[in-house]
Parts: C-alpha cells; structure tokens; sequence
C-alpha cells in the first residue's frame, strides 16, 4: 500500500495541476508532499518569478529526496498550494470562501480520478461558489460522470440542469419527509441545460 | 460498482419506508430548507458504518431514530439499506449485488447485515474499503464540509489519498 | 451590569418567540435560562401536546427560579429551543443548514431589539438560505433597517434588491482590490423590488 | 451613532487607499468570489482591535498586509480607519466624530489612534464596548460563521448578550 500511496500521489498531483488551471483560469496550483516538522514557509509578498520558480525547482528536488526516505514518511503529509489568476501564492487561510471550495474540489477530483470511488456525495458544495463558479464545478461534474455516480444534493436551480436524474425532496405539515424521483432522457436534460443557459 | 439504492425506514425524518433507487450519472437531490435531504446524506454514512453521532449532527445515536411529529408517534427503530451493484466485480465477493443494512432501536441495541446475514462492523468496513469508500475517503462531503480540505491539516489529506489508493 | 443581563435577556427572549414564529411560520420558539451542569434534557419524540405546556410551565417555573440564585450565575448559560412547524422538539443539532442559520438570524435580532449595536456586519449569512427563508431574512433586514445600520455581504442577486447603498468589490488581474458605491434612492429601490418580484 | 466610513491602505487585496462611506439602512456588498468583500469585513474586525490572526484568516498578524501581486510590489504596513458619527451623543465623548485607526508593519511594529491620538488597544475596546460593539457582541458575523451562534455552548450566548447589554 505505501508503493500505492506514491503512485495514487503522483497521479492526484499532476490531476490537481490541471484541473487548477481549470478552477482558477490563468492561475495555477500543486500538491506537495511535506515533513510534518518543517513549520510553514513564511509566505512573503513580492518574490520576483525568477526567485520563486528557483525556489519551486528546489522544493522538487527536496520533495523528491524526501520521498525517497522511506523510514521517514509517517512524517509526510500533503500540502495545498494555490495562487489564482494574478494574485502571489499567499497561505491557504487567507483565500475566500469560494476559492477555498473551488480548491477543495478540485483537491477531490484530482484523488478521483486518480483512484476513483463508486459514488459520491455533494451535500451543498457550491454554497459559497458565485454563478461563474457553479458554472465549472457543473462542467467538472458534467465531464467526469461516466466514470462514477456523483449524487450532489442542494438548493439551488442552476445545478439543477446538470442532473441526469432528480429526486424532490418536500416535508409535510407533519414532519414527514416524502421522495419523488425522475430521470430526466438525455435530450430532456441537454434541453433543459440549453434553456437554462439562455435564461 | 455502483450505488443501487437506498432504503430508509424509521430514520430521521423518514418514518415510513423510502426507497431511493440511483442511476449511473449525476443525481441532484433538490428541495427546501429542512425538507430531508441532508437527513439522506446521513442515512449513506449511518448505513457506512458512522460511528460518531455528531458527524450526523446528533448527540447520542438514538437520535436518528424518527421523534415523531404531528399526528405521528415516534418510531421505536431505525433501518437504513444500501444496496451497491458488483456486477462489474470490482468487490471480490461471488455476488452481483451486495447489501448493506444498519438497524438501531431506542434500548441502544443494533445491529449489521451483509446481504441479510448478520455481520459485525469490521465487515462492512471491510467490504466498502475494497472499494476507498472507507471513512477518510470523503467519497461523502456532508453539508459545511466542503471546505474542510482546505482547512485541515497536511496529515489528513495524505490519509485521504491513502484510503483511496 | 448584572440586572441589565437580566432586563435584556427577559427582553430578547420576548422578542425571539415573535421572531421564531416570523422565521418559522407555524412553529415556535424560546430561549431559556439553564445552570451549566444540566446536561442536554433527552428529548425524546412523541410528547403530547399537553405534557409538553405542563412542562414548558414547569420549566418556566424553574428559570425564574434560578435567576434568583445570585451565586449561581455564573453557572448560566442561555439555551435556544426552536420547533419548526410541524415537527416535535428536537435537538439544536438536528436542524438542517436552513434552519440553523435562520435561528441564529432569529437569536441575533431578538438581541439586537433588545439593545441594538449601532452596525451590524452580516458576511453571506443567507448562504444555506433557499428562496423562501431568504426572502424572510431580507424582510426583517427592512423592518429593522431604521434601527442601525446593516452592511451585508453577499455574492446574490436576491439580496441586492433590499439595498439601500449598493457597493460593488472587483479584483482585476493585478490581485488589486477596486471598490465603486452607488446610493439607490428610495423609489429605485422599491422599483428594483417590485421588479426582481416580479422576476 | 453610526457608521460613518472605512478606509483601507495596504490592508490585504487593498495596497491603494480605499474609503467606504456608509449611508443608513441597508448596505449592500457585492462581487465575485475573491474579489475582496471579505476583505473588507476582515478590515472592520481588525480595526476594533481583533487580537487573533485566525478569526481574520491569517497565520500571523503581518498577513493582513498587502503580499503584492502581478506588476505590484508587496506594501510595507497596513492601516485601517474607521469613522464613527456620535452626533447623537451615543458615546461619552466630546467628539461628534470619533475615528479608530489600526497600523501595522511588517517587521511587526503596529499602533492605535484615537482621533489622530496614539492611545492603547485598551482605550479602543473601551470606546466600542461603550456602544455593544465588544468582542462578544457578534455585530460581525464572519462568512461561515452565522451558524456558530445555534453550535456553540449555551454560556457563550450568554455572553453575547451581557455584551449588548
Ligand atoms: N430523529 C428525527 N426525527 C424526526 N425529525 C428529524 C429527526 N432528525 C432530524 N429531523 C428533522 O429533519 C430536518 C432536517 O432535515 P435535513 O437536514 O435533511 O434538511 P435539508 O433538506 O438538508 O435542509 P437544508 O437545505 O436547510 O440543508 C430537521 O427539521 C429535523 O428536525
Ligand atoms: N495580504 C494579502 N495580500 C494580497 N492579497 C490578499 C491578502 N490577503 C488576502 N488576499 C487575497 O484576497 C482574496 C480574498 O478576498 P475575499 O475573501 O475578500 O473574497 P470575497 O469577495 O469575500 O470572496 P467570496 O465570495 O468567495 O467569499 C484572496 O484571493 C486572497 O489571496
Ligand atoms: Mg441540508
Ligand atoms: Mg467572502
């Protein structure tokens, strides 16, 4: 399993490379494998590129040497780095309430499609996401969906469109919860999403 | 392998049997603010084998048992059945269909079943992590969650992608 | 400051049952005093209607009581108890994202009643809000908006049509912040508000 | 007493001095996701005097200085003002307007002015309990965080409102 871990890592990485520049158009973003014990890189503003692509190759090499160490690797974790179109590579912490949900999926699909589970389940996930960003996580959705059951549960009309199948879900005055599912014909659901996007 | 379907009974604000058969593709769950939809997401991880109550929003286990409502008493237990199709053989067991079913009833007694014979929880694990359904795998991001990768700690994302790999 | 906690908690908790019911038309709502060691009360399903009232009185009995125990204040907390229509009481916990945040709008504006701040900053708080509780959110935004000031922060539409100053935030492709204002007046307000109703 | 205006200068995505006047009623802020509302919630926590980088985002305090971005040079020091108007008489001051400004650098050297005044953090939070405006009083509901008041302990509730009052 610890060969698995390396191999499933690398795929997830190059994955999540991609799909940042998908999430974040113009930017970029990666996956790295750290120490448990080395704090966290002080983050300063204003680094010329020149400074931090030297700066990227290095953590390469150490990540690689890193990963060499096997007795090591109980220390290792996985960090998240993001820096959208325009902005410096700043702390995770610091990014907005939708950037850090468009982060965390792509974080997501890029383990999926590496190793990818039967179903999953999205309670509410694009909350925090604006039209704009709804509009590439239903892409995302859209695009992945023969490779597994994705089962998004929400409130909203726009993700709606997206739906292969749907299932209303209503309370009656007496706390009962009742179910009403449809799968919508492919050209019904392609309608809907044509219509939709002209409204 | 994939999600068949879903059978609720006695579980959170489902009191009469619920099925909820899935097809392949995307499934939107869609209606108003407190009309059961997250209750489903739960009854999918309760059924995984959840082990802590506040991870579906409860205090004690017995809270996803029916309380009752408006003309309808409570009910005495809960059975939630998930129902995964092998037909691809993706899980090594001899048969097409494999089912999951947790029950709980108020006295605190429960139990598991795999394709109706009772089992232990180690079981069911075991069957769905062949699969990287396991607990860090985060095949089921509940309502608030979604944010939690990018929050939590270098450490748990490596377990996330160990549980998947 | 003592007896002030206690003229504003007997204050907001008048107001937080007319709100309750203003957030949770059928249901109701209460908030109660109660001694840290208490542990949660076992709510179990299915109480009469008749046994509920009698210990409600009981409870009521009970609060009164406690808050006379001078010494043993610093032991209370206060506890919110909301049933939405239909439903018997349960946990806090069990409410759905919706339901959550509308309590919490209910709590903060029961208090607010009580003794208003002169601002409120209220940052995407209608996030798990379907259409219909937000429209109830935004309704007590305009009955109370000649009480103070509300700075809402929000990334939908709906909500922009409650707007008294509407503040738009951009960022372009320097990681640059821009910021421009626009007072709505009375009129276009309501004309934006008849329209988008009308939507 | 209202709020009167907010200005940023090298506050997080603000290098450029930005001033927010505030009308009565309802305010309204929009924009796309990372385009700075937050920003400017974070500014007015801060500004009152906010002591932990993590309810504002940040690892270290230095954070909520402008990092640069394409074509700009990261800033040296943050600064944010925030006017207040007591023409009502609200607050035990002489003053008809009462601003708060908040300073910091980068090496870590930061100050409080009271109407231009070099004060402590302490005269600031004195000032702001005056009107409800403590640390408890919840007047800022962070994004993410309307929920926490239904989460949290019944004590803390309390102390919201001993706030108010
Ligand atoms: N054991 C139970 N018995 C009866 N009702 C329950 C039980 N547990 C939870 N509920 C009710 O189920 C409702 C919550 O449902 P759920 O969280 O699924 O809503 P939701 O559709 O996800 O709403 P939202 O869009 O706001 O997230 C609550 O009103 C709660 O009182
Ligand atoms: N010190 C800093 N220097 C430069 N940029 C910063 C700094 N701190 C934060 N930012 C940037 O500000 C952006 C976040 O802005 P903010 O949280 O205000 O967005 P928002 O408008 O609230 O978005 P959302 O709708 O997604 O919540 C992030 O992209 C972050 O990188
Ligand atoms: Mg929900
Ligand atoms: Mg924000």
């Amino acid at each position: 399993i610890r060969e698995t871990f390396e191999e499933t890592f690398a795929a997830a990485a190059r994955n999540f490379e991609q799909l940042a520049q998908q999430v974040f158009p113009g930017g970029r973003g990666r996956l790295r494998l750290v120490r448990e014990d080395a704090g966290p890189r002080p983050v300063l503003g204003g680094q010329s590129a020149d400074a931090s692509e030297a700066e990227a190759a290095a953590d390469a090499a150490e990540a690689d040497a890193d990963v060499e160490e096997r007795d090591d690797e109980d220390l290792h974790g996985v960090e998240i780095e993001i820096t959208p179109a325009g902005k410096s590579m700043k702390r995770l912490t610091l990014l907005s309430g939708g950037e850090k949900s468009m982060t965390a999926l792509a974080f997501l699909f890029a383990v999926f499609l590496a190793k990818p589970c039967p179903f999953y389940i999205l309670d509410e996930v694009e909350a925090a996401l604006d039209d704009l960003n709804i509009d590439r996580f239903l892409r995302l959705l859209r695009s992945y969906r023969e490779h597994a059951q994705f089962i998004v549960v929400t409130h909203q009309k726009r993700t709606m469109e997206a739906a292969d199948s749907l299932y209303g879900v209503s309370m009656g005055g007496d706390g009962i919860s009742k179910v009403i599912s449809r799968r919508l014909p492919p050209e019904q659901a392609a309608e809907a999403e044509t219509a939709g996007s002209a409204a | 392998m994939h999600l068949k379907s879903l059978t609720l009974k006695g579980f959170k604000s489902f009191p009469d049997r619920t099925k909820l058969a899935f097809g392949p593709g995307v499934s939107v769950v869609v209606g108003p603010n407190g009309s059961g939809k997250s209750n489903v997401t739960d009854a999918v991880l309760w059924a995984m084998g959840e082990q802590s109550p506040l991870a579906i929003r409860g205090q004690s286990m017995q809270d996803v048992i029916f309380g009752g409502g408006h003309g309808r008493k409570a009910s005495q237990s809960a059975e939630v059945e998930l129902v995964l199709d092998n037909s691809d053989g993706t899980l090594e067991m001899e048969f097409a269909e494999v089912s999951i079913m947790r029950r709980l009833d108020r006295n605190g007694d429960g139990e598991y079943r795999l394709n109706g014979a009772r089992c232990r929880l180690a079981d069911v694990l075991e069957v769905l992590s062949d699969t990287g359904l396991g607990k860090e795998s985060h095949s089921v991001i509940s309502q608030g969650r979604v944010e939690a990768i990018v929050t939590s700690k270098p450490k748990d994302r490596r377990l996330l992608i160990e549980e998947a790999a």
